[in-house]
Order: C-alpha cells, then sequence, then structure tokens
C-alpha cells in the first residue's frame, strides 16, 4: 500500500491551491543542510511501501512511516570520503538507493542497499570517472554520460538485486556533451538526451545506436530533458529552461512540452508553462508523468500541468523557510518538498 | 501541429531508424 494514503492529512500552513493537499511532515533534527530528497519502494516483512529517502553531504537517510504523520529514521549510511551531490532515482526497483558522489561534478556512482543475506545496510560503487550525466530507468538499469580529455563514454549498466552490476552495454556517443537523459514512455528500449550544443539525441538501448540528432533551436539554449513519451509516430519531450529567469517574468517558460518527428528531424513547441506572475526564476525542477515542480528564486514551489501550461499550485516560502527541493515520489501522486534545515513535507497532488 | 510542419510521420519510427543507423 502507498504510505502516504495511511497518513491522516493535515492542514496548518498548507499550500495555497488545493490541487496539493498536505499529507505530512518529516523532520530531520541531525542535517546540517539538505542536498537532496527522494522516494524508494521498500519491501520487508512481505509488505512493499514507500519510504522517503533524505540526503545531506555525508550521510543518505532512510525514513519509514511509522504513525499517522510520524516518520522514523529507519537506517543511515554515512559516506564521509566525497561529498553526496544527488539521488538518483531507480523507478519501479524495491530496496535499492542510488546516489551520486562527487566534488564539484559526480565523480562516483553508488548502489545502497539492504542484503537479507547478511541482514546488514551496505554500499556499493558501480561507475566512476567524470561523469556528466546519469538517469536511473525501469527495470534495474542505469544510463551515465562520462567524459576524459580526449572522448564521451555513455554506458548503461544493469544492476543486479545485490548492488552490483549485471551487464554494461556502451552506446554510442554524440560529438557534443550529453547533459540530461530521459525514459522514453512508450518504447522500453528507446532513450533520449539532451546535449550542450542544445539537441536531443535519441539512442537504441539494445543496440547501442545513436538513432537521431535533433536541434531544439536558439530560442531556447540549455534545454534539459526531462521525460519523453512516444505517441502516433511522434516524440513528445518534457524541456526545462534552466535560463528562465525573473527579468523575464511572466511569460518566461519554464517547461516545454516539445513533439519531435524522429523521421525528418522537424519539431514543433506544443505547451509553454511558464513562470508565475511576480519576481521569481527557476531554481530546479523535476517532472512526472505531465506533472512538473520547481523550486524558484522566491524560495516557492510552483506545480503546473505541462499539457495544458497552467500553473495548478504554489507552496508559498512561508515563516518556516525558503523551500529548496522539489521531487515527484516514486509512482507520482506525491510531492516531496524540502528545505536546507532537512525537513521535509510531504503533498498529494 | 499537422503532418506539414513536421514532415512525414512513421508508426515505427524507432525500427526504422534503427534499421538505417550505422551498428
Amino acid at each position: 500500500t502507498d504510505a502516504a494514503e495511511q497518513l491522516t492529512p493535515v492542514l496548518p500552513d498548507g499550500p495555497r491551491e488545493e490541487s496539493l493537499q498536505f499529507v505530512s511532515e518529516l523532520k530531520d533534527s541531525w542535517c546540517a543542510c539538505a542536498v537532496d530528497v527522494g522516494s524508494v519502494w521498500w519491501a520487508a516483512a512481505g509488505r512493499r511501501e514507500l519510504r522517503v529517502v533524505t540526503a545531506s553531504e555525508s550521510a543518505v537517510s532512510l525514513w519509514e512511516p511509522l504513525a499517522p504523520d510520524c516518520w522514523g529514521r529507519a537506517y543511515t549510511w554515512h559516506l564521509t570520503e566525497v561529498p553526496v551531490i544527488q539521488i538518483v532515482p531507480l523507478p519501479d526497483t524495491c530496496n535499492l538507493v542510488c546516489v551520486a558522489l562527487g566534488e564539484l561534478e559526480i565523480g562516483e556512482i553508488r548502489l545502497l542497499l539492504y542484503s537479507s543475506e547478511t541482514d546488514s545496510f551496505k554500499h556499493s560503487v558501480v561507475k566512476t570517472g567524470n561523469i556528466k550525466a546519469v538517469v536511473g530507468l525501469k527495470d534495474r538499469r542505469l544510463v551515465c554520460s562520462s567524459r576524459t580529455m580526449q572522448e564521451q563514454q555513455v554506458e548503461m549498466v544493469l544492476l543486479s538485486e545485490t548492488g552490483g552490476s549485471k551487464n554494461r552495454q556502451t552506446l554510442m556517443p554524440p560529438e557534443d556533451t550529453v547533459t540530461a537523459f530521459a525514459e522514453v514512455e512508450g518504447i522500453r528500449e528507446a532513450l533520449v538526451g539532451t546535449t550542450a550544443g542544445n539537441s536531443v539525441v535519441v539512442w537504441n538501448l539494445k543496440t547501442g545506436q545513436l538513432l537521431r540528432k535533433m536541434h531544439v533551436g536558439y530560442s531556447y539554449p540549455a534545454s534539459i530533458c526531462h521525460r519523453a513519451y512516444s505517441d502516433s509516430g511522434l516524440l513528445f519531450v518534457v524541456l526545462s529552461h534552466p535560463h528562465a529567469k525573473e527579468s523575464e517574468s511572466p511569460g518566461s517558460p519554464v517547461f516545454r512540452v516539445v513533439a519531435f518527428n524522429p523521421r525528418s528531424g522537424r519539431s514543433t513547441g506544443v505547451m509553454f508553462s511558464c513562470l508565475p506572475p511576480g519576481p521569481a526564476g527557476y531554481l530546479e525542477g523535476d517532472v512526472w508523468d505531465t506533472a512538473g515542480a520547481a523550486v524558484l528564486t522566491s524560495g516557492a514551489v510552483a506545480v503546473w500541468d505541462l499539457l495544458r501550461g497552467r500553473c495548478t499550485a504554489v507552496l508559498p516560502a512561508g515563516p518556516a523557510g525558503h523551500w529548496a527541493l522539489a521531487r515527484w515520489a516514486t509512482g507520482g501522486a506525491v510531492l516531496l518538498a524540502g528545505r536546507c534545515s532537512g525537513t521535509v513535507h510531504l503533498y498529494r497532488y | 501541429c499537422s503532418e506539414s510542419d513536421l514532415g512525414p510521420i512513421s508508426l515505427n519510427w524507432f525500427e526504422e531508424l534503427s534499421a538505417e543507423a550505422p551498428p
């Protein structure tokens, strides 16, 4: 069962719009500065439940629901050698947490897990290098792009349940650096990426072939892909635009849905999701299905229906502080909003 | 968008591009 559904809704200083419903709060009193928040399906004692994962630079904690509106730390992995930079979501994977570590850029990817054989929590390195982009895909697959002085390597790693790598497949790299990857809903073996040259590239994960490189256009530089959907012969890609700044608001698109025809390489914008009115720019965002969420420079979190291009909810910064993180939980429908202090709010969307 | 904007559309684009792309 979905852990969030077991929790009693409470509305202390909740969102302004009804589309986000406050579910519960989780407070990490140890946390000096939260760097990421996420969720993972966890199976224990014959049941599978949604657990929350919080990361600071030196520790990653797994939280379990103990009672309505009460979360307890189930375990903490201490990672003191290299700082944690982000949690890498692994959709539909159980009992595995993936994290990226590094100084300014990602230097290694680790899996954090519980081993029932030894009844212990442990972690293992699955990839090292100068990693530029990483994504977790369904069926325990992980794709990374890394760079040496001479060349770029793009690789898919099939993860084992015990935290190792079962198989590796090299993907043909494009000429310019890959900045982000996104799984393609509707075609299991397809993967899209965005590049530093503002192109969308498409791979065949089974063969490693680079199938297509399509330019996004000059109007929206440094586009980052979040999701892709194949439908009716078109490839719909959700892009965010990190340069959406307050100086351009309102009307500056944070997210765009762009339809690409992979056969011709031509594209057209389908829908824009713009900054809500007010002096705030885009800091970072996350997309699940057709819902986008972003932290704004004002410390608020905004949520959009990306197919309608409508901002559907805003979580204001409030007296307790600015929001720093906004992530959709695995399986969608639950938004995790985090503050630097380590406090995380769960909202049902 | 119309087909004329985007060129001819193929429902099997993934298989077709995989057959055409270098291995």
